[in-house]
C-alpha cells in the first residue's frame, strides 16, 4: 500500500506541469504535499527493510529507528544536530559498489567516525556558510558539516558508521599511552 | 591560515576582483575556466500581441540580448583540510556559492545558493551561472535527451530548416536533464557540466556553458497558468540551492564513460538514514 502511494506520486510528478513548474501555485503546494507524504511512507518501508536485514538483538524489544533528513540540502538535520552519538546508514540504490563523501550538519566541535570493522575514519569539519544559515525558514543549530569518505558501499546494500562527538574527557583519555 | 587559492594538486582556483571564480588546471596545460553569476531581465508586456509577450512560467523571454553582471560586493573564504577544499563566495546579499574539490576526485563542485531574488526594482529576473573556457567549440554543444543519449546542438541552427532567430538567447536554450558538454575537436578536450536537476542551458559563445538556476517573474505569460512565476515563502521569494559538477578531460571514449559514471553516481546517491544511539557504545552497537 505504501509503495503504491509512492509509485502514484512519481506518476503524477511526470505530468509536464510538475516537471517544468508551469502549474498553478496551489497545485505546486499539493504536489509538495503528495511527494512529502510518499517520502515519509517510503522511509518507513526502507526502515522496515533495513531492520529485517540487521542482526536481531534478542536482549531488547526496542526497534532501531531510522530517520531520513529531507533538509540535508540546506545543511539541516535534527537527528545529527541533537544527538552526540548516532549511526549513519547509507543505502546504495545502484547496481555497482559506491564510494562517496558524506556530509552531515552538526553542532559539535569534534567527532569520531568508525566503520563496522572498528576502523576510525579521517574526518573534517567545514563551517556552514552564513548565507546558508540565513535561508528563510531554516531551523537548524548546525554550524559545521561533518565530512567523511564512505568507501565501497555494496550494490543494492548498505553500510553503517558509528559517529560520536568527542568530549574533552574522551580526548584526554585517548591521549593516554596504551598499556600492553 | 589566510590563503587566496585552493584546488589541491589538480587545480588552482581563486576569485578575481569582480567576483568571478578563476580556475586553472595544473595537470592539463592550457585549460582555463571562469565561472560567474549573471541575470537576464525578464520581458514584461501586456501579452496582447506576440511581440509584447511577457517572460513567465512557460516562456523564457529576456528583454536583453546579453546577461547582466552582478555588482560584486561580497567576500571569499577558503577552507582546506584532508578531505575537501572549499571556497565560500558571497557575490551579494542573495547570490552565493561554495566551490569544492574533494580529495581523489577530479570534478569541481559548484554548490550555488540563489534567492530570494530581489524584485524591489519591479523587474523580474532570471539568474544564470556561466562556465567560460578557452575551448574552441565551433558553435556546437551537446545536451542530454532526458538523461539518455547526447544530442548535438548548433548555435542559431536547426537540423532541418534555415533558421533566423528573433530571440537569440531563448532560441538557443535547450533542456538539460543531467548533462551539457562542449568539446574542442582540435585540442581533443571536453568540458561537461552535470546538473542535480533539470535546467535550461545553452552555449552562446564558444567554450561557454550557461545554465539557468532560478527565476522570479512578475507578469503572467498568458499561456494558461494565469499567475506570474513569483513563488513566495515566509512572505519573500524562494531561495534555491543546487549543485553543478564540472569535469574536464580528453575527448576520448574513456572520458565519456567516466562522464556517464559520474552522472549516474551523482543522480543515484545513497539514501542516508540516521539512528540515534545515545546510550549504546560502539562495541555494543557492533
Amino acid at each position: 500500500e505504501k509503495i503504491n502511494k509512492f509509485r502514484e506520486a512519481m506518476g503524477i510528478m511526470q505530468h509536464h506541469d510538475a516537471v517544468t513548474g508551469t502549474e498553478k501555485q496551489h497545485v505546486a503546494n499539493d504536489y509538495s504535499r503528495i511527494l512529502s507524504n510518499s517520502m515519509r511512507d517510503g522511509n518507513k518501508l526502507s526502515a522496515d527493510a533495513l531492520r529485517n536485514m540487521m542482526k536481531k538483538d534478542e536482549n531488547t524489544e526496542k526497534k532501531v529507528e531510522f530517520h531520513s533528513c529531507l533538509q540535508l540540502n540546506i545543511s539541516s538535520c535534527e537527528h545529527t544536530e541533537n544527538n552526540k552519538n548516532f549511526v549513519v546508514t547509507l543505502y546504495n540504490p545502484g547496481s555497482q559498489p559506491l564510494s562517496t563523501y558524506v556530509r552531515l550538519p552538526v553542532k559539535g566541535a569534534s567527532y569520531r567516525v568508525k566503520d563496522y570493522l572498528g576502523m576510525e575514519l579521517v574526518t573534517q569539519l567545514v563551517p556552514i556558510p552564513a548565507t546558508v544559515s540565513k535561508i528563510p525558514g531554516r531551523q537548524s543549530s548546525a554550524v559545521f558539516d561533518l565530512v567523511f569518505l564512505a568507501l565501497s558501499i555494496p550494490a543494492l546494500g548498505y553500510q553503517s558508521f558509528y559517529i560520536s562527538e568527542k568530549t574533552q574527557e574522551s580526548e584526554i583519555q585517548s591521549d593516554e599511552p596504551v598499556n600492553d | 591560515e589566510s590563503v587566496s587559492f585552493m584546488g589541491g594538486d589538480t587545480y588552482d582556483i581563486s576569485v578575481d576582483t569582480s567576483g568571478r571564480v578563476v580556475l586553472q588546471s595544473i595537470e592539463k596545460e592550457g585549460i582555463r575556466m571562469t565561472q560567474s553569476f549573471q541575470f537576464y531581465k525578464g520581458a514584461a508586456g501586456n501579452n496582447m500581441v506576440f511581440s509584447n509577450r511577457s517572460s513567465g512560467a512557460y516562456i523564457f523571454r529576456p528583454n536583453v540580448t546579453r546577461a547582466v553582471d552582478f555588482n560584486y560586493n561580497g567576500n571569499v573564504q577558503i577552507f582546506k583540510g584532508p578531505l575537501v577544499e572549499e571556497l565560500h563566495l558571497t557575490v551579494n546579499e542573495w547570490v552565493s556559492e561554495v566551490v569544492r574539490i574533494y580529495n581523489g576526485e577530479d570534478r569541481i563542485e559548484f554548490n550555488w545558493l540563489v534567492g530570494p531574488i530581489d524584485v524591489n526594482d519591479k523587474i523580474g529576473k532570471e539568474i544564470i551561472t556561466k562556465y567560460t573556457t578557452n575551448l574552441e567549440s565551433n558553435g556546437q554543444f551537446y545536451t542530454d535527451s532526458n538523461g539518455r543519449e547526447m544530442l548535438k546542438r548548433e548555435r542559431n541552427k536547426r537540423p532541418t530548416w534555415n533558421l533566423h532567430l528573433q530571440e537569440p538567447v531563448a532560441g538557443n536554450y535547450y533542456p538539460v536533464t543531467t548533462k551539457i558538454v562542449v568539446r574542442d575537436e582540435k585540442r581533443k578536450l571536453r568540458l561537461a557540466a552535470l546538473t542535480d536537476r533539470a535546467q535550461g542551458g545553452t552555449s552562446l559563445e564558444d567554450g561557454e556553458i550557461e545554465l539557468m538556476v532560478h527565476r522570479r517573474l512578475l507578469k503572467d505569460d498568458a499561456f494558461g497558468v494565469e499567475e506570474a512565476l513569483n513563488e513566495t515563502a515566509y512572505g519573500i521569494g524562494l531561495v534555491s540551492r543546487g549543485e553543478h559538477s564540472i569535469i574536464f578531460g580528453s575527448d576520448s571514449d574513456e572520458f565519456r564513460l567516466h562522464e556517464k559514471t559520474e552522472a549516474t553516481r551523482l543522480a543515484l546517491r545513497p539514501w542516508v538514514f540516521i539512528s540515534p544511539v545515545e546510550n549504546i557504545s560502539y562495541d555494543e552497537w557492533k
